[in-house]
C-alpha cells in the first residue's frame, strides 16, 4: 500500500511555530 | 623511447646525458691582459685580445686562442678564473689546458650555493705542504671513509710549452663508493659553480723573494666542466627556462631547478632521489577526483607500511575523508555512480516534519523516521497510519 506524502498544508503550527520548516 | 619511462609506462630513473657544463658560460677571471693595452695584448683589438671568453668558448685545438693574465709582477701571484654553471651539475671531471708553462700551484674549488660558499675540491702543486699545508694524496686515495680534497702533483709542462691540468672526482673520492648510495658522494660531485686558483707560476721557486721573481703571466684555453645536470635521477634532459635559467626538464611527480621535491598534488609519500634500480616516483594523493590539493602525513605513512601518506584538503562535491572516499554528513553515496562522479553524494533530503534529524544512513540514504512515519525521506505514513494535525507526531494510528 502506497501511502500519500504528507501534506504541509495539513499542520497546524499554532504552538510549533518555532518548529516550523521555512518553505 | 622515455628514458624515464618502461615500455609499460612504468617510471625509472634516468639522468641526462654528460656535458661540457661550462661550455658557453662566461668565465671571470680576476686578471685579464689589454687593459691598458700593451705590445702584446689589446683587450680592444679582437685580434690581440685573450679575454676569458675563450677559456669556455668552443673553438678549434689545432691553434688555441688563450685568455692571458696581466703580468703579474710581486707575490703573492694569485689569479682566480670562476666558472658559473647556472645551476646544479654533478661533476666527472674538471680539466684546464694551459698555454704557456703551467703553473706550480692550483687550487679547484667548488661551490654548491651559486658563489655564497666555497669549498676545495682538490690542489695541485710541487710542494703540497709549503703551499696548501697538506700531505701529497696517498697513492690509493682519501685515508678516511668519505672523500677529501687531496693535494696531487702540479701538472707537467708538456714538449709544446703548455700542460695539462685534470681532475677527476674519483680523484678524491675512496674507492668502491657508489653515487645512488652514497649520500656524501652525491654531495663530493654537487656543484653550482667551479673555481680555479692559480696560485704560483712555474718560474717561481721555492722562495716567496719577490725581488727575485720576473714578471709572469697565466694563460689557457679549454676549460671544461665534465658533468650531469643534477636532476636527482627525475629527468632525463635540461632546458631553458622562460628566464632563460637553465633547469631539469622534471618527471616522476617531481619539481624545482633539481627535480628536487614532489609537485604540490603529489605527496602521497616523500620525495626521493630516483636510483638505477628504483624510480622513487612521487605519487599523487588518491581523491577521487574530488580535490586539488593534499598534504603529507608522515604518522599516517608509517601507520600504512610506508605506502601512502597523502591527505586530501577542502574535498569537493559533498565528499569528505582523508580521500574524499565517503560522504559527508547530510549527504549518501549513490549507489548508481562511481565513486569519482560529481554527483556520487546526493543530499539527505529529510523531511523537515516527518525525520527526527537531518542526516541520513551514507549508505542506503534512510532518514531517521519519526513513530509512524516510512519512506527513504521519511515523508509518508506508515501503513495502520494516518496524518495528523501535530507537527510533532505527524503520523498517528489509523482509529
Amino acid at each position: 500500500e502506497v501511502m500519500p506524502t504528507l501534506d504541509m498544508a495539513l499542520f497546524d503550527w499554532t504552538d510549533y511555530e518555532d518548529l516550523k520548516p521555512e518553505v | 623511447v622515455d628514458p624515464c619511462h618502461d615500455e609499460g609506462g612504468a617510471p625509472r630513473g634516468c639522468v641526462p646525458g654528460l656535458v661540457n657544463a661550462a661550455l658557453g658560460r662566461e668565465v671571470l677571471a680576476s686578471s685579464t691582459c689589454g687593459r691598458p693595452a700593451t705590445r702584446a695584448c689589446d683587450a680592444s683589438d679582437p685580434r690581440r685580445a685573450h679575454p676569458s671568453a675563450l677559456l669556455t668558448s668552443a673553438g678549434g685545438t689545432a691553434s688555441p686562442l688563450c685568455w692571458r693574465s696581466d703580468l703579474l709582477h710581486r707575490v703573492p701571484l694569485n689569479v682566480t678564473l670562476t666558472v658559473p654553471l647556472g645551476k646544479a651539475f654533478e661533476l666527472v671531471f674538471v680539466s684546464l689546458r694551459f698555454c704557456s708553462a703551467p703553473p706550480a700551484s692550483v687550487a679547484l674549488l667548488k661551490s654548491q650555493d651559486h658563489g655564497r660558499s666555497w669549498a676545495p675540491l682538490g690542489f695541485f702543486s710541487s710542494r703540497c705542504g709549503l703551499d696548501y699545508g697538506r700531505p701529497p694524496a696517498p697513492a690509493d686515495g682519501p685515508a678516511g671513509p668519505g672523500p677529501e680534497a687531496l693535494c696531487f702533483p702540479a701538472p707537467q709542462a708538456q714538449p709544446d710549452g703548455g700542460g695539462l691540468l685534470a681532475f677527476s672526482v674519483q680523484d678524491g673520492s675512496p674507492p668502491g663508493l657508489d653515487l645512488d648510495s652514497s649520500p656524501v658522494l652525491q654531495d663530493w660531485v654537487t656543484a653550482t659553480d667551479i673555481r680555479i686558483l692559480l696560485t704560483r707560476p712555474a718560474s717561481v721557486g721555492d722562495t716567496r723573494d719577490s725581488e727575485a721573481m720576473v714578471p709572469y703571466s697565466y694563460s689557457a684555453t679549454e676549460l671544461q666542466v665534465g658533468g650531469r645536470c643534477k636532476c636527482n635521477g627525475h629527468a632525463s634532459r635540461c632546458l631553458l627556462d622562460t628566464q632563460g635559467h637553465l633547469t631539469c626538464d622534471c618527471r616522476h611527480g617531481t619539481e624545482g631547478p633539481d627535480c628536487g621535491r614532489c609537485k604540490p598534488f603529489y605527496c602521497d609519500r616523500p620525495w626521493q632521489r630516483a636510483t638505477a634500480w628504483e624510480a622513487h616516483a612521487c605519487l599523487a594523493c588518491s581523491c577521487n577526483g574530488h580535490a586539488r590539493r593534499c598534504r603529507f602525513n608522515m604518522e599516517l605513512y608509517r601507520l600504512s607500511g610506508r605506502r601512502s601518506g597523502g591527505v586530501c584538503l577542502n574535498c569537493r562535491h559533498n565528499t569528505a575523508g582523508r580521500h574524499c572516499h565517503y560522504c559527508r554528513e547530510g549527504f549518501y553515496r549513490d549507489p548508481g555512480r562511481p565513486l569519482s562522479d560529481r554527483r556520487a553524494c546526493r543530499a539527505c533530503d529529510c523531511h523537515p516534519v516527518g525525520a527526527a534529524g537531518k542526516t541520513c544512513n551514507q549508505t542506503t540514504g534512510q532518514c531517521p523516521c519519526k513513530d509512524g512515519v516510512t519512506g527513504l525521506t521519511c515523508n509518508r505514513c506508515a501503513p495502520g497510519f494516518q496524518q495528523s494535525r501535530s507537527p510533532v507526531a505527524p503520523c498517528v494510528k489509523t482509529p
